[in-house]
């Protein structure tokens, strides 16, 4: 099973068009292996991006050296990923007829 | 069903049961059709739910195209347990079936779902296999033939939205291409995804405005104030294009083209900011809140014929 301990989802919102331009470009940067959960779609609209833990901090500090503001909406999304699961074998009650 | 948890996500083992529980204790109102296979070669199955009749008007309604997307599936499951339990109280519901038949495909990607309970929890996409290259699946909101290969799609096997080598190339596209075209009598089609909270219509490949714009979004408009009306959940409302961004050999395009005026696609909620990784707590008001826009949809397919 593949793991996403380190993981981040950041959340960046484009101000301006040089910004959205910058982000757009990220979608191109296949050795960063970002996983972008909402794309850029314009100035002022969230873009949501699955950040391997590798990748991470050379994203951040692109990010910061351009100028561009992000929050971290996921700080650990294998720590989501293990609640999902333990919430589902808690709650597997229901069994099927045969 | 009555005691299946629809507050936590399921397995598809546990999805399927569910359907087959749910024709068995309603069989004069429910049937399970299976429309193909996967290219895992599991059977793809729809709900059909019918007061009876031959070839009656009908409603499309699918869930979980794109498989990590769970509170979709999950959504779906509510959904068939609503309309059996409504089909005869709600009169906007009874009206509906007294003159179309609803489809329901719970689970549109079977292999991708069961890949994210197995193996990948953020899969998106298909399973096929591509020759001369190591990726694996296609994106198949990006496979059917409207504007396909156009851009707002990848010819990269490797990327999130490859559209794959030609339109329909995945028997889960396919299966449903099929099943539309012979069925010949589809009058609305709702194809749901999540996260970012928008009712869209076509189209995604082109700016041109369909020529049912006008209409198509004052129906937008009423289903997402019906939306609105439970939980307060913000949507915002338009053409793919113009609301998010260009995508080409998207579903609802097809279906637009082929005469099927009432096309939508939602994407559903995420007031948390947990992505695709909603918390199984926010089901069932996903649910609840998406039904309403859905009955929205449906009572006007049903008083508008074309």
């Amino acid at each position: 099973t593949e793991t996403f301990v380190g993981h981040q989802v950041l959340r960046i919102v484009p101000t301006n068009d040089e910004d959205l331009q910058k982000v757009q470009e990220l979608q191109d940067l296949e050795e960063l292996q970002l996983d972008f959960w909402l794309a850029p779609r314009g100035v002022g609209h969230p873009v949501d991006v699955r950040v391997p833990f590798p990748s991470l901090q050379p994203l951040k500090a692109h990010l910061e050296s351009n100028g561009i503001s992000y929050s971290i909406m996921i700080e650990d999304v294998q720590a989501l990923v293990d609640d999902e699961q333990m919430e589902m074998l808690r709650e597997r009650r229901w069994l099927p007829l045969s | 069903t009555n005691t299946f948890n629809y507050a936590t996500y399921h397995s598809l083992d546990e999805i399927y049961a569910f359907m087959d529980l749910l024709v068995a204790e309603n069989s004069h109102l429910v049937s399970k059709i299976e429309i193909g296979r996967s290219t895992e070669n599991r059977p793809i199955y729809v709900l059909k739910f019918s007061k009876g009749g031959t070839n009656r008007p009908a409603i499309w309604i699918d869930t979980g195209i794109h498989s990590r997307e769970w509170v979709t599936q999950a959504s779906g499951v509510w959904f068939a347990k609503k309309i059996v339990q409504d089909h005869e109280n709600d009169e906007g519901l009874a009206s509906v079936l007294d003159k179309m038949d609803i489809f329901l495909e719970i689970v549109t990607n079977p292999d991708g779902f069961a890949f994210t309970q197995t193996k990948n929890r953020m899969w998106r996409k298909t399973r096929s296999k591509h020759s001369n290259s190591i990726c694996v699946g296609v994106d198949p909101n990006r496979n059917w033939d409207a504007g396909f290969g156009g851009s707002g799609a990848s010819g990269n096997p490797c990327s999130e939205t490859y559209h794959g080598p030609y339109a329909n190339s995945e028997p889960e596209v396919k299966a449903i291409v099929d099943f539309v075209k012979s069925h010949g009598n589809i009058k609305a089609f709702i194809s749901i995804h999540s996260y970012s909270q928008l009712l869209l219509y076509p189209y995604g490949y082109t700016t041109t405005p369909v020529p049912d714009q006008k209409e198509l979004h004052e129906i937008s408009k009423k289903a997402v104030a019906a939306l609105s009306s439970l939980y307060g959940t913000k949507y915002k409302y338009g053409s793919i294009i113009t609301t998010i961004y260009k995508a080409s050999g998207g579903t609802i395009d097809w279906t637009y083209e082929q005469g099927i005026k009432y096309s939508f696609t939602f994407e559903l909620r995420d007031t948390g900011r947990y992505g695709f990784l909603l918390p199984a707590k926010e089901i069932v008001p996903t649910a609840q809140e998406t039904w309403l826009a859905l009955m929205v949809i449906m009572q006007y397919t049903v008083e508008h014929p074309y």
